[in-house]
């Protein structure tokens, strides 16, 4: 038993290499994208090295207040306005912060090259614009330019696609879209259409995409941002015609390394373990599904399943930290630290309070970590989704607990 | 709520089906 749960595995495979590694077997062809970490060394945007204790983890932090607070009965929810600039709604802020996964796709005819964040919790797509009205901040590669693209086109303000945005306000009659992040970065511009193109054969006229002439915040060097949620803007529900609507994606096993995110169905989705994917009527757009218990070293821990359905369980990819309710994390760690017991602890490191020091360990013998959720799936998980290493002498375990089992 | 975060899902292939209403979890795909 002991074999099956538990792995053995060498120290400086913890860590990621300098240089990127790409995987091998996989094409970025079809309707397959190459996803990459955004700050490291395969990534396009000039690679810097994250701090993650006082960027990621922070702004992780930021992320799921943000979420948390999109999910409260007291959020106040922006409207329409008919001036002629978009007024932000002060309180609610949708999720950005730490959605750290870039790919590239061409935008406009002839295609320019975007390098851009995907992320599950937003929907509204979006790129910086020339001529940059009010502000575009420092990205890498040229600023999209509408007027050198023969298939661009504004959205009016009487149309369908301008009447279900959130928020939103017309210039005459062009119509203006606008997005306030969690972390306060926001974007506000035109709301526009151009083609879309995922790789050669695959291109989507008429895409609906916000063409950013005000972008303030903590966007990096990205060009913007690609949407992966349930509502109509995203860019899954506008390919969903011809790809039909799924998606999938291999996030990278460490920064130095790559994956891919597919739009449309994959060959991996016939061999998926599933769970039903739920709506919850405080935002339909997020992804929520029903955790049902947490397995260590293939002992299940003494947790009530009742204990994660309470509040509910959603799943989002640019959250780093998995969050859980205090009495399951409690138990988690419990179980976790009695595993590790024979290894060093080192300090907390922010949020995650049981970190190792294995820089006198060649080896290290871990347990598995298994999630369980509604109807039977499993997500069995092996190194790189258990710890989350900083350094070698702080490598922690990649959960956390919300501040109380309502959150 | 909770939430699966991305170190999480780092080591299998997530699928996201939507006509369908399910999400899926392929261990080995992404190796």
């Amino acid at each position: 038993g002991e074999e099956q749960f538990f792995r053995t595995v060498r120290v400086d495979t913890l860590l990621p290499a300098a240089v990127c590694s790409t995987r091998k077997g996989f094409s970025t062809g079809g309707n397959s994208l190459r996803v990459v970490h955004r700050r490291g060394p395969c990534s396009p945007l000039a690679g810097v090295k994250p701090n993650h204790a006082r960027t990621l983890l922070r702004q992780d932090v930021l992320r799921v207040e943000s979420l948390q607070r999109r999910l409260s009965r007291e959020a106040s929810v922006g409207g329409q306005t008919q001036a002629s600039e978009v007024a932000l709604p002060a309180q609610r802020g949708i999720t950005f912060g730490t959605a750290n996964y870039v790919v590239t796709l061409g935008l406009g005819t002839p295609g320019r090259d975007q390098t851009v964040v995907f992320d599950t919790g937003s929907n509204v797509c979006w790129v910086q614009c020339q001529p940059c009205v009010g502000s575009c901040y420092p990205q890498q590669g040229p600023v999209f330019d509408p007027a050198a693209s023969s298939t661009y086109s504004n959205v009016s303000c009487g149309s369908t696609a301008c009447g279900n945005l959130d928020v939103r306000g017309c210039s005459g009659t062009t119509c203006l879209y606008g997005v306030k992040y969690g972390d306060n970065s926001t974007t506000v511009g035109f709301l526009a259409t151009d083609t879309l193109t995922l790789a050669p054969g695959y291109a989507f006229p008429g895409f609906v995409f916000g063409c950013g002439q005000r972008n303030q915040g903590l966007f990096g060097k990205v060009a913007g941002l690609v949407g992966l949620g349930r509502s109509s803007f995203s860019l899954v529900s506008q390919a969903s015609q011809r790809l039909g609507k799924a998606f999938s994606y291999c996030l990278p096993a460490t920064s130095s390394s790559t994956g891919h995110l597919t739009i449309g169905e994959s060959a991996a989705s016939k061999a998926a373990s599933y769970t039903p994917m739920l709506t919850d009527p405080r935002d339909s757009s997020l992804y929520f599904l029903t955790l049902t218990g947490i397995s260590v070293g293939g002992q299940l821990l003494p947790v009530s399943p009742s204990v994660f359905q309470s509040a509910g369980t959603l799943i989002d990819s640019g959250t780093v930290i998995t969050r859980l309710p205090p009495s399951a994390y409690s138990a988690l760690r419990s179980a976790f630290r009695a595993a590790m017991a024979k290894y060093p602890m080192a300090p907390p490191r922010t949020l995650l309070d049981t970190c190792y020091d294995f820089s006198n360990t060649e080896t290290i013998s871990y347990p598995v970590v298994s999630l369980h959720f509604g109807g039977g799936a499993e997500l069995q998980l092996e190194l790189p989704g258990i710890f989350y290493v900083a350094d070698i002498s702080q490598a922690c375990l990649g959960f956390a607990g919300n501040g109380s089992p309502g959150d | 709520v909770g939430i699966i975060g991305n170190v999480q899902q780092r080591t299998a292939e997530v699928v996201y089906d939507i006509g369908g209403g399910r999400i899926g979890f392929s261990p080995k795909a992404c190796s």
